[in-house]
């Protein structure tokens, strides 16, 4: 149950760290006026030809990007937002030509599917749902979850799409007694979903029969955790979570990331590792992305820094580039790069 | 130790899925 049985990652200090094995393949310069807020990647499909596309989102545009020779960059798309700003990008895994996005202030307001009329090939978005929305994650099998409502009417609906991003299915989720934070898929298992809650707890559901199977709480030396991974193993639940609420701690500087396990049928954890900023690097998480085995984030002091899951320690740092902090950063959908991101609308994309 | 974590199902999700039907 408690932290003080997570093992550490080595902590390799800053001098020991390069960005040996970043490799600045391109850079792609938004010129949108507004601040950039996010990037993904997906597959756009154009006259039968299917191509790994760069969505780019600043607060009142949102633009597709198809790749050029010599990685070169061609907007081919752009949604534009009037009245409430976009606040994320939410890819849905599996469906081609269609990205969801998230618009709101400090919360999320509206919940909007991004795609072309088959007629004229011009910008489409349809409103998918509006309210008080706390949570969206887009899942395997063209399926996006969400959460609305406040704790007594919270509601969680699970949307799926048809192949062509048209149609979609409906069903509800039974609700926790305590907000939701944050999704998670578990690898490899597609009717199962977790949840972090405002409580400490991890929850999971099953998604065809919408049973709210178990809440799990656990440690709270960590508030807030976001859910960014989680795989089945031997019985076992295997959860990475960030903690973008911990604090700086003298000793083992500031967790970016966790590991911890659950054994689902008793509810019963313990955390396994702790990734923690490199001794020397100062500032804590801010926001980040886990893809596979490997984890990226933005540090407050406007450095990326990479761990290597399995290795369990950071792999390399990113300083910031060109005068300017980085602000995001995603792990590509559609090969192995990182996409970096920063304010004024620049995205530079290594190959890691 | 994990043995601290209880007795282990490798069938967890269809046991749970079967008991919140109960």
């Amino acid at each position: 149950h408690s932290t003080e049985q997570t093992k550490v990652a080595d902590l390799p200090t800053c001098d020991s760290l390069n960005t040996g094995s970043l490799q600045l393949v391109s850079k792609l310069k938004n010129p949108s006026g507004s601040c950039s807020v996010d990037v993904s990647a997906m597959w756009w499909e154009r006259a039968g030809f299917k191509e790994p596309c760069i969505i780019t989102a600043c607060e009142y545009v949102v633009s597709l990007w198809k790749p050029l020779d010599t990685w070169q960059w061609e907007k081919i798309y752009t949604w534009h937002f009037i009245e409430v700003p976009v606040l994320q990008i939410v890819p849905v895994p599996d469906v081609c030509n269609l990205v969801c996005v998230a618009l709101g202030s400090l919360e999320i307001r509206e919940i909007r599917a991004l795609l072309c009329s088959s007629d004229d090939e011009s910008e489409k978005q349809v409103l998918l749902k509006s309210g008080n929305i706390k949570a969206v994650l887009g899942l395997t099998k063209r399926r996006l979850v969400s959460s609305s409502g406040t704790l007594c009417d919270q509601q969680v609906e699970l949307m799926t799409f048809a192949e062509d991003g048209g149609n979609k299915e409906k069903q509800f989720l039974m609700p926790p007694e305590e907000t939701i934070l944050t999704f998670g898929e578990v690898q490899g298992m597609q009717d199962a979903l977790l949840g972090t809650t405002t409580m400490n707890n991890i929850v999971i559901w099953n998604l065809k029969t919408g049973q709210l199977l178990k809440k799990m709480h656990i440690d709270d030396s960590y508030q807030a955790s976001v859910c960014h991974k989680a795989y089945s193993e031997m019985g076992l639940l295997f959860v990475i979570l960030s903690h973008p609420c911990a604090k700086e701690r003298e000793a083992l500087g500031s967790p970016a990331f966790q590991l911890i396990v659950i054994n689902p049928k008793t509810a019963l954890n313990m955390g396994v590792m702790l990734y923690c900023l490199p001794q020397g690097q100062a500032g804590r998480f801010l926001e980040g992305d886990v893809r596979d085995h490997v984890a990226a984030a933005v540090l407050t002091s406007g450095t990326i820094a990479i761990w290597d899951l399995l290795l369990g320690h950071c792999t390399a740092l990113l300083p910031p580039t060109s005068d300017q902090n980085w602000s995001f950063v995603k792990w590509s959908g559609t090969d192995s790069h990182l996409l970096a991101g920063q304010k004024d609308g620049n995205i530079f994309i290594y190959r890691y | 130790s994990l043995k601290d974590l209880g007795p282990i199902s490798l069938n967890w999700f269809e046991e749970l899925s079967s008991e919140a039907l109960l």
